[in-house]
C-alpha cells in the first residue's frame, strides 16, 4: 500500500462520521439514483467495517465532507475525463473530499442487466476512489482494491489485506474487525 | 528439399480502450526505435508519474529515459521487465484505470559518463 505525499488523512478525532452527498447536477442517466445510492452505501460500508469511521449520506451537498459527481470532459479540476474507457474516475486526497466519475462510461450496478462489453462495475470503482478520498494512494498488489486498473466487466469489491493494513495505519482498526475473519483469497496476496 | 513455408504470427492486443488503443501500433518497439506514437506513450507515462518531463518528451524516439520509464512501469505493475513495449506492457497500458498518479519515489536521472 502507499500514501499520498505527506500522508494526509481526515484529521478529526476518531471515531468519527463523514458525510457524503451526490451532486444534484452531475448524475448519469443510464442508472437510477436509488441504485447509485445503494451501490455507494455498500462501498462505504466496506471501509467502515475495518476502520473506526462511519459514513452517512446527506442531502446537503454544499456542506458534505465527500462530494460525489459524474462529470464529462474538462470539469475544472485540472483532470479532464477522456470519454469511454481510458480514465474512469478520480478521488482526491484528504481532506478534499472530491470523488468524480467519468459520465461517459457505461456504469453498471448489475452485469446481468447491463450487457455492454465496455460496462464498468460502479461499486468496484466507488470502493477504489473512496480509498483515495480516505488517504490511500495506488497499491501495486494486483489483487488489491487500490491497484490502479480495472477491466471492463470485472469486479473487485473485497478489501484485501494490503488495503486493510494501509487504511488501518491511518485510522486504526474498527474494534469489531478481526483480520482472521478474512477468507483465504483475501489473505493470499499478502502471503 | 522444399523450402518450409514462411509463417507469419500476428499478435493483437485486446482493444479495451478508445483513449489509448493506438498504443497497439507500437507493439514490440524497443530502444533506438523512432516510431510515430511513442510521444503519446511518453505523455501517458508522464501523466501517471513514471517519466519526468524533458525536452525530448515530445519526440517519437525510444530513448534512454523512455526505456527507464517503461522499466519502472513494468516493475511497479508486476509485469515482466523487458524495457520494451511488449504485448504484456501494451495490454496493461490500454486497460481503463483510475486517473490518479501512481505513487513512486522521486524521479532521478543521473548523467553517466562513458
Amino acid at each position: 500500500y502507499n500514501y499520498f505525499k505527506g500522508k494526509p488523512r481526515w484529521s478529526r478525532a476518531i471515531p468519527t462520521t463523514l458525510t457524503y452527498a451526490f451532486s444534484p447536477n452531475y448524475i448519469v442517466s443510464n442508472l437510477k439514483l436509488s441504485d447509485i445510492k445503494v451501490t455507494f452505501r455498500q462501498a462505504f460500508s466496506r471501509w467502515s467495517a475495518v476502520i473506526p469511521l462511519n459514513f452517512t449520506e446527506t442531502e446537503d451537498y454544499g456542506f458534505s465532507d465527500i462530494k460525489i459527481g459524474f462529470y464529462s470532459g474538462d470539469h475544472d479540476d485540472g483532470e479532464p475525463f477522456d470519454g469511454v474507457l481510458g480514465v474512469l474516475a478520480h478521488g482526491f486526497s484528504p481532506e478534499s473530499g472530491k470523488l468524480h466519475l467519468d459520465a461517459a462510461e457505461t456504469w453498471a450496478v448489475d452485469f446481468e442487466s447491463e450487457k455492454s462489453g465496455v460496462a464498468i462495475d460502479l461499486e468496484s470503482v466507488a470502493t477504489h476512489e473512496i480509498g483515495h478520498v480516505l488517504g490511500l494512494a495506488h497499491s501495486f498488489v494486483k489483487e488489491s482494491v487500490m491497484y490502479p486498473s480495472l477491466k471492463p466487466r470485472e469486479k473487485k469489491l473485497d478489501l484485501k489485506v494490503d488495503d486493510i493494513e494501509g487504511i488501518q495505519e491511518l485510522y486504526g482498526s474498527n474494534p469489531k474487525f478481526n483480520m482472521e475473519s478474512l477468507s483465504q483469497s483475501d489473505t493470499s496476496s499478502s502471503n | 528439399r522444399r523450402t518450409p513455408l514462411e509463417t507469419t504470427t500476428i499478435t493483437t492486443v485486446d482493444h479495451h480502450n478508445s483513449t489509448w488503443h493506438e498504443f497497439e501500433n507500437l507493439l514490440d518497439t524497443s530502444k533506438g526505435s523512432h516510431v510515430s506514437g511513442i510521444s503519446e506513450v511518453k505523455k501517458y507515462l508522464q501523466r501517471f508519474g513514471y517519466l519526468k518531463f524533458s525536452n525530448t518528451s515530445s519526440s517519437d524516439k525510444f530513448d534512454n529515459e523512455f526505456e527507464v520509464a517503461v522499466t519502472r512501469y513494468q516493475r511497479k505493475l508486476g509485469l515482466t521487465v523487458t524495457g520494451n513495449l511488449d504485448y504484456e506492457t501494451i495490454s496493461q497500458m490500454t486497460l481503463p484505470r483510475c486517473g490518479m498518479r501512481d505513487t513512486l519515489p522521486p524521479l532521478k536521472f543521473h548523467a553517466i559518463q562513458h
